[in-house]
């Protein structure tokens, strides 16, 4: 826990009713390590740890618990001003259908977030089709149409070059895992993305990710024109430092969480819940 | 000359930077560089290569080798792990390289919880050749893997590999679950299970040394396979479970066709990983 860590740094300064320079650094270094810890990518890492020095610098932070609780205040104000301050609600698009492509690495949570996605439309009151171009993992359309029979929602099977768009409001488009350094599947996708006009293109990432989310994620927003992240597995309790390394890197907006395996386990992401998570 | 280039406070920077971004957990990647500069400040290395090499042989020195444990017949084998982590893939490649060497495996699809977790691991069956047993959507996972060691015993297979369905440590139930499991597997042979191959997620960051934990504690795992390694991970959180718990690791995933498994081999592993 970051707060405590700083509170043991803070006890052992001298009793100077403010902290130096050089004591900061210390407590710097408990911050450094929080953030590594909460798998926030090392250059993010660099950035924070300069933007708070800066800040409590300036601050004139006080020596005792109650300083230790100003770096903890400064640290987790940075991370939500990073983490971008609002929630950011999926799009829905001018003329029907609204399309919403799910991409990502393998195994991040893809299918069951297009199931559970399609089960908070349906109960806004829209219609919402899934719709399955995933040719490549053995059963996974079995999978999404195994989802589908649990929602009461029509699942259809479709190749990646030809992806129906019509039966409902909206279009969830489940497409497989892939690298983001598999030239083939980065095309594939590229061409999935290029025929159906998406109102958006949700990243799907793992909460449990470490530092190579980043650069994933970097390749696939060059690629595809990504709107959203979606965080998936949140209830591992891994403290979600990718989704800040990636928000900070592409600006992506982290827009909803998925909480659980079951199919209304899914949440609108809260900056300030998810900042509280990577402070640990 | 490259076995001359001096080592620069620049390129220090660059070697834990390369650590870190391996997921190396910084409580190995201080003292590690704390060693290293030390090292390099009284001029007992003075090049690159030579840092290299001393980096390399400390963090090879951190993964237990993995000893070969006495097992019954048929031996068991349990892939456990987090969701999505790559269970389903490996007891798959896994079966096929036993085939292939010679052994007669026998699958166990004992998720029976996840949608269309039977039909994937029955659709590798049948894309293998490999003979698969089942139980029913929603059943008990325990029954199943009892089932699979008694038609291994009967049928003449010489090893069993069971999937179970990917849990959250932080799920109580689920690992009381995968306790009943491993209780089950020696109540259907003595000894059993004889692995208990705990399934990594290559891309995954700090969280996994907590996996491994709770894993251990609930099934005593005996080793770890990590998986997706063909993308651009490193899989450096290993380094801390070896630290933490002693377990090897046996098997890495490579890709996500059948013949994409490789036994760990350590020194490409940390070499994998260096700047
Ligand atoms: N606990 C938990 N499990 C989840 C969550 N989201 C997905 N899962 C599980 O994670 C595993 C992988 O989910 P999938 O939906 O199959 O992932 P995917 O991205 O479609 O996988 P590929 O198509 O192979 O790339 C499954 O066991 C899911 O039940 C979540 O928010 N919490
Ligand atoms: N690139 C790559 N993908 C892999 C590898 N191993 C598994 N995968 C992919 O990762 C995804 C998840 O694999 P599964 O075998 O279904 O994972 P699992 O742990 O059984 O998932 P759950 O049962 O839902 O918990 C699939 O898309 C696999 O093809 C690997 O070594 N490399
Ligand atoms: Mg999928
Ligand atoms: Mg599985």
């Amino acid at each position: 826990q970051l707060q405590d860590r700083l509170a043991a740094t803070f006890a052992t300064l001298q009793g100077r009713p403010r902290v130096t320079e050089a004591d900061l650094e210390e407590a710097l270094r408990d911050v450094r390590v929080a953030l590594l810890e909460a798998d926030v990518s090392f250059k993010v890492v660099k950035q924070l740890v300069a933007t708070v020095r800066e800040r409590a610098i300036g601050q004139q932070v006080v020596q005792s618990v109650s300083g230790a609780q100003q770096v903890v205040k400064i640290v987790h104000d940075a991370l939500v001003e990073m983490l971008g301050s609002e929630a950011s609600p999926l799009e829905r698009a001018t003329t029907a259908p609204t399309v919403i492509v799910m991409v990502g690495l393998q195994g991040s949570g893809k299918t069951t977030t297009s199931a559970k996605i399609a089960n908070v439309l349906r109960k806004q009151g829209r219609k919402p089709v899934l719709v399955t171009v995933d040719v490549h993992r053995p059963a996974a359309m079995d999978q999404l149409e195994a989802l589908g029979k649990q929602l009461g929602l029509p699942v259809r099977r479709a190749d990646p070059k030809s992806v129906p768009l019509d039966g409902g409001d909206t279009v969830i488009v489940d497409t497989a895992g892939r690298l983001h350094i598999d030239e083939a599947m980065m095309a594939e996708v590229e061409s999935i993305v290029a025929a159906t006009h998406p109102t958006e293109v949700l990243l799907v990432v793992d909460a449990m990710a470490g530092q190579d989310a980043v650069d994933a994620a970097s390749a696939f927003k060059a690629r595809l024109p990504i709107t959203g992240l979606v965080l998936a597995k949140v209830d591992s309790d891994a403290r979600g430092g990718a989704s800040l390394s990636i928000r900070a890197a592409t600006g992506i907006p982290v827009k909803l969480m998925g909480t659980g395996e079951k199919l209304d386990a899914i949440e609108v992401f809260h900056p300030d819940r998810l900042a509280q998570r990577i402070l640990g | 000359k490259p076995e001359e280039e001096p080592v620069t406070d620049e390129w220090l920077d660059r070697l834990e930077e390369a650590l870190l971004r391996a997921d190396l957990s910084v409580s190995l990647v201080d003292p590690v560089m704390l060693q290293v500069r030390d090292v390099v400040r009284e001029g007992r290395a003075k090049t690159v290569p030579k840092v290299l090499d001393a980096v390399r042989d400390a963090l090879v020195a951190v993964i237990p080798p993995a000893a070969e444990a006495p097992a019954g017949t048929p031996r068991v084998i349990l892939v456990v792990g987090v969701n999505g982590s790559g269970k389903t893939t490996f007891a798959a490649k896994l079966a096929k390289r036993l085939r292939d060497g010679g052994e007669k495996p026998l699958l166990a699809a004992a998720d029976t919880f996840r949608a269309a977790a039977i039909e994937q691991l029955e659709s590798w069956a049948q894309r293998l050749q490999l003979p698969v047993v089942s139980g029913r959507p929603g059943g008990d996972p325990a029954a199943v893997v009892f089932d699979a060691i008694q038609a291994a015993r009967s049928r003449g297979n010489s090893v069993v590999i069971a999937d179970t369905a990917g849990r959250l440590h932080t799920k109580g139930y689920l690992m009381d679950e995968l306790e009943k499991i491993v209780r089950v597997a020696g109540r259907a042979r003595e000894g059993a299970p004889d692995e208990v191959l705990l399934v990594l997620d290559g891309t995954q960051g700090q969280n996994a040394i907590l996996q491994a934990r709770e894993f251990t504690k609930a099934a005593k795992v005996t080793g770890l396979v990590v998986t997706k390694l063909d993308g651009t991970a490193k899989g450096g959180a290993v380094f801390a479970i070896a630290n933490d718990l002693g377990l090897p690791v046996r098997w890495l995933g490579v890709g996500e066709k059948a013949e994409d498994l490789v036994p760990m081999d350590a020194r490409a592993y940390v070499t994998a990983m260096l700047p």
